[in-house]
């Protein structure tokens, strides 16, 4: 059986929150060393890939696979019934029909139970190799996000560009085109703005913002994103959580013909 | 105008 508790639900309501219109229904996937989900768009051009280790959890107990089936938009209205503060339990039997979500708020004495319907889902699953990257961004999530969304005002695509110690953003529109350049940047009077910029190779990609807007809606989870590209590879962007627990997103890029 | 790829090409299936 699987008994995983957290101790702020905050945490599981954000990643359903970023993925939700992404992807619609998903396994979780549940072992000894944690949850796990890995799913696509139906467009097969994204994909997202979480790991809560089980070090995100206390205690966390899970003496088999168990592939949990959940509708993430059903998911999503049971986890708005949870305070962030609260604390939350999934519990499931080892060949459920339910997962059942206990939130416990800290301050009061309140117990809200509440169980989803799981589904049968026959997913697709992805070998992603691992990958050498050739450039390396790392960035406060909130300005990627700003980036994201100012530009897709003006286009639909962006060009990431990474060189010697600067990215730049460049998008090409049918009202004007419009280019934002971030160089290394480190402060210790405020290490949340550090931009850093490891490269190996020059690295230009092209990528859909829409699906970057997208992703981008897991900024909440982390202070700052990582940003990893090779030339003529997917783009990986990472949301690190506590325990090295993550939220990854892959996005094929666009290829001139 | 570039083409939107897919992951297929990239990742294979398991």
């Amino acid at each position: 059986m699987l008994e995983a508790r957290l101790e702020q639900a905050s945490i599981l309501k954000k990643v359903v929150d970023a993925i939700k219109d992404l992807v619609q229904d998903c396994n979780f996937d549940c072992n000894d060393s944690g949850i796990a989900l890995q799913a696509m768009d139906n467009s097969h051009v994204a994909l997202v890939s979480m790991m809560l280790k089980s070090d995100t959890f206390s205690p966390f107990r899970c003496d088999r696979n168990i592939a949990l089936g959940i509708n993430l938009n059903s998911f999503q209205k049971v986890l708005r019934c949870a305070q962030n503060e609260d604390i939350l339990t999934l519990k499931a039997d080892d060949s459920p029909d339910v997962v059942s979500l206990v939130f416990e708020s800290s301050e009061q004495d309140r117990i809200s139970e509440y169980d989803i319907k799981l589904m049968d889902i026959d997913q697709e699953h992805l070998g992603i190799p691992d990958t050498e990257y050739a450039a390396t961004i790392t960035m406060p999530s909130g300005e990627f996000q700003r980036i994201c969304r100012d530009l897709s005002a003006l286009s639909e695509s962006v060009a990431i560009e990474a060189e010697k110690n600067a990215v730049k953003f460049v998008c090409n529109g049918d009202i004007g085109n419009g280019a934002i350049s971030l160089r290394n940047h480190s402060s210790v009077e405020k290490p949340e703005q550090n931009v850093n910029i490891e490269l190996s190779e020059p690295v230009a990609l092209t990528f859909s913002l829409k699906y970057l807007v997208n992703f981008c809606k897991a900024s909440g989870l982390s202070g700052s994103v990582k940003l990893c590209l090779s030339n003529e590879v997917p783009l990986l962007v990472e949301y690190e959580l506590a325990s090295n627990s993550y939220l990854r997103f892959y996005l094929a890029p666009k290829i001139g013909d | 105008p570039p083409k939107q790829a897919t992951l297929g090409k990239f990742f294979g299936l398991q």
